[in-house]
């Protein structure tokens, strides 16, 4: 037709409209799967149900306004934000696991700023009841990497900075196991379902790790 | 910058919008619901090397006349991008945590010549 078939700017045949298009919705998959350093798209997520996401989201709002200024902008570099809710594994009449993954692509790529750990208690007995928190590693032993005693009050959200645990556990595996150990007569630290809103989940910051320079002579 | 229009031949912004339903990506992506993945495409002739998009003034368009008249006019520079904004997404990973990340430079908000 009149306008040339080419590149006005490189001067090469230009693709026929149709295959312009599936070339550029090809690079933008491409791109952005790159920088989530993703090698692919994950499969169909599993969402955690709503009523567990609106009161997580809830309380990550009222820790930030508490704690301004928790994440400073980093210099430019990419910075995540991860919201894992737990999977209860084993439990005695006592104590409980929790396990939180994370993938390998943000743990792989980036340091740790911040982590917290999201605990509900439903009907503490009275009194200061003493809890204990463990972070356990991934090994066959479940050695433990940290322990905190929390005196739990009243019914309730309790948060647990779990940064520094988090960083060096991630150096060898992006998962997490956390142990809780209640008072006998409590019976299980856990909400009946995990579609409950008051699931227990970590809140990770984390940015992307500066590209080292070497400098030669 | 310029946004390209059906016949621009110069140095322009050509917009296109990924729609991630479209692409079969809604399921994971939480927001938002598409990617404005611009590009930079058109003519840099010598005479409009360094400004942003076209001439913006009758001085601007003098100068460029004496510049295109040189020797060196066979020469071009390029149409780049002049101005980025980062690409915020939430999505679910491959463990169904929610991620949210600001992605730097992916979207191009204005093309320019080198």
């Amino acid at each position: 037709g009149a306008k040339a078939a080419w590149c006005p700017a490189c001067g090469v045949a230009s693709l026929a409209p149709g295959a312009q298009r599936d070339a550029l919705l090809a690079l933008a998959k491409q791109s952005i799967l790159a920088k989530l350093r993703l090698p692919g798209r994950p499969g169909v997520p599993q969402p955690p149900s709503r009523a567990a996401l609106r009161s997580a989201l809830r309380r990550m709002r009222a820790q930030r306004s508490d704690t301004p200024g928790m994440l400073r902008d980093g210099p430019g570099l990419q910075e995540y934000e991860v919201l894992s809710f737990a999977e209860a594994g084993s439990s005695t009449s006592r104590s409980v696991h929790l396990h939180f993954r994370f993938s390998q692509e943000v743990a792989g790529s980036t340091e740790i700023q911040q982590a917290t750990l999201y605990l509900f208690w439903a009907s503490p007995g009275r009194g200061a009841q003493p809890v204990t928190v463990r972070l356990l590693r991934q090994d066959p032993n479940m050695t433990v990497a940290s322990e905190t005693r929390l005196e739990v009050q009243r019914p309730g959200w309790t948060t647990l900075d779990i940064g520094a645990a988090v960083r060096s556990l991630f150096g060898e595996t992006p998962r997490l196991t956390v142990e809780l150990e209640v008072p006998e007569d409590w019976g299980s630290p856990l909400p009946p379902d995990h579609s409950d809103s008051h699931w227990p989940f970590v809140v990770a910051q984390a940015r992307a790790r500066t590209r080292h320079r070497v400098q030669r002579r | 910058g310029v946004d390209c229009g059906a016949d621009s031949r110069m140095c322009c912004r050509q917009e296109f919008f990924v729609d991630f339903k479209e692409i079969g990506w809604e399921d994971w992506i939480i927001q938002p619901e598409g990617y404005h993945m611009n590009y930079c495409a058109g003519l840099c002739p010598l005479h409009m090397a360094g400004i942003p998009g076209l001439a913006a003034s009758f001085h601007t368009a003098v100068l460029n006349r004496i510049k295109a008249a040189s020797a060196a006019a066979a020469v071009d520079s390029c149409c780049v991008p002049t101005q980025r904004r980062p690409l915020s997404l939430l999505y679910y990973d491959r463990d169904s945590n929610i991620v949210k990340t600001d992605i730097p430079d992916m979207i191009v908000d204005s093309c320019g010549c080198t």
